[in-house]
């Protein structure tokens, strides 16, 4: 059981280094805060933007946390592929240059998995292949609107 | 494998019956506030039995039923396929409940189009790596969780999928 | 004490009913859920978006909970005028409608306070009557570049 | 009665003195992800005694102070004023921390030059309806959490400004 936890924390943190390193300027990597028996222990993030000391997740800014924790669960994601995903809406706190390399990051990852995404913002909606609409009339009946494709780049 | 088609029939604000086709890829889907969205995400995390009705903002099952119609039941089928299978290779899961008022609801699972326990789905479905332990789904607000979460609920992220 | 709290939520309610009409498109107020002993009970909100049906906050959508937060806590803000608000990000949620109508409400408001608003949104960088830049080089050190004025109009 | 000047010195990332004029009326403060925005507010709810060191995401007040530095204390001051008023109608709010490593560190207020108690500037400042319990700076992730909070927590917004 312990070898279990070993072995997918290894792979995870393996994921989580390179995913990080690729979303964000800089470096991370996760922590057990009790090595020797981490199930008497938590999991912490410590990540280092480019430039930047080292940092606890907690200290860093709405869009930096955002960026850490989507690299995390991309490196568990990584370690179990799903056939699937569905993300609502996590780009939120993103900027736009963060919001453009999640959206690339996405559209790299879709060559092996189908994603699934609920958006409002340019970035994501113009890197994905399709983008299908949903509107509401007065009567708050929603309605899937037609199905409108990207420019094929 | 991946999702080929979406059927919500009377689920939240999807009062009629709609079919939604997906493609491989990256699709988006995008619209006003309140328009629908997170609930296509709920349809699906409704249909596989992937979470509570707490966090489909119901507080109970027979929420997610529309509270505009007159019809007291809905149900959310989810068709999984490859690109270049026959029809017979396809799986469809689908999930029907039914508000029967003061004597309770019920709530059916389908495989196939045939009764199925909860169990036989998960199973099915864990095959592939789809399971609530997954995270495969990220609900809105999802991302602020993992931040907010203490360091011992992250770790047990791992114990799920070790 | 019950009275002063009875007078202040009435006047919030008040203020509620009002702002939640100007920003969204339906009608909305606030519920004690123990009326006769206020003290034993807490505050819920109820929300009727134009040609739903009323519901409680939980079920909303995200930019409708959004919205409503944001009505309710500029009914007590304008009960009990400050000289000057500061917000940090608080549009996130919101569709371009809804951040459009929102920056209009904050320009209204701002004729008899002072809003210091943190945002990335167009439609509140161009309602508002100037932009403090900021940015970081490399090195990690906050740098506050030239304020930007926003087109009289 | 509105900011006139917010002066912060060595506090998180704003390693130099940084002197940053506001006016009347509407202002936005806008940078990428990390630059230092929300910080600005931080200094703000510091200065003023507004809030706890947790929210405004330091571990221990000394974490306030900029990490890259040899400097080990940190200063915020918020000037107030009319636009029409005179220089003694101004009102100066200024607050200091030091860290002095094993013996401890120390923080001290500022009201118009002279060292004041917190007590003091929190009077100041209720005068104009400044207060913690006024909601009047909504920090990232607030909104949110006024949605999540018990219907007991909202009822007590109510009691503090009643
Ligand atoms: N049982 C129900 N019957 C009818 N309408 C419902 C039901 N449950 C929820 N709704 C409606 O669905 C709407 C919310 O839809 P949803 O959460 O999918 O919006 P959204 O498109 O994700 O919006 P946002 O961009 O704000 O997150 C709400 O306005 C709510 O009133
Ligand atoms: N004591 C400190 N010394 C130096 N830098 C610090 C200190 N405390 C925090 N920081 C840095 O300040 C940065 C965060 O700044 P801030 O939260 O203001 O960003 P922001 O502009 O609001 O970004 P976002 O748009 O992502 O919310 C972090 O990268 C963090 O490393
Ligand atoms: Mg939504
Ligand atoms: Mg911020």
């Amino acid at each position: 059981k312990l070898n279990a936890f070993l072995t997918a924390f290894e792979n995870v943190d393996n994921n989580f280094q390179e995913i990080f390193a690729e979303l964000s300027d800089g470096e991370g990597h996760l922590v057990l805060t009790n090595p020797s028996d981490p199930f008497n222990g938590g999991l912490t993030i410590e990540a280092r933007p480019r430039g930047k000391r080292m940092q606890r997740m907690e200290a860093m800014s709405g869009g930096e946390k955002s960026l850490t924790a989507l690299a995390f669960v991309f490196s568990f994601q990584r370690y179990m592929p799903a056939p699937f995903y569905a993300f609502d809406e996590v780009d939120m706190f993103l900027d736009g240059i963060n919001a453009e390399k999640l959206a690339h990051m996405v559209k790299r990852q879709s060559e092996a998995a189908q994603f699934i995404v609920v958006s409002l913002r340019k970035p994501m909606l113009q890197n994905s292949d399709r983008t299908v609409g949903v509107t509401q009339k007065r009567d708050g009946v929603s309605k899937v609107t037609g199905v409108m494709l990207q420019h094929a780049s | 494998m991946h999702i080929q088609q979406i059927e919500i029939d009377n689920f939240k604000s999807f009062s009629n019956k709609t079919i939604i086709p997906f493609e491989q890829g990256f699709t988006t889907i995008s619209g006003p506030n309140g328009s629908g969205k997170s609930n296509i995400i709920d349809s699906i995390l409704f249909c596989l039995g992937l979470s509570s009705s707490r966090t489909m903002r119901a507080e109970k099952l027979t929420d997610l039923i529309n509270n505009a119609s007159k019809r007291r039941e809905a149900s959310v089928s989810i068709m999984f396929g490859n690109t270049d299978a026959s029809d017979d290779e396809k799986v469809i899961v689908t999930r029907k409940i039914k508000d029967s008022g003061a004597s309770g609801y019920g709530s059916t699972y389908y495989l196939n189009g045939k009764v199925a326990t909860l169990t036989e789905i998960h199973d099915r479905l864990s095959q592939h790596n789809i399971s609530p332990g997954a995270y495969n789904v990220l609900m809105q607000g999802d991302v602020t969780g993992i931040i907010n979460m203490t360091a011992m609920e992250r770790r047990k992220i791992i114990d799920e999928i070790a």
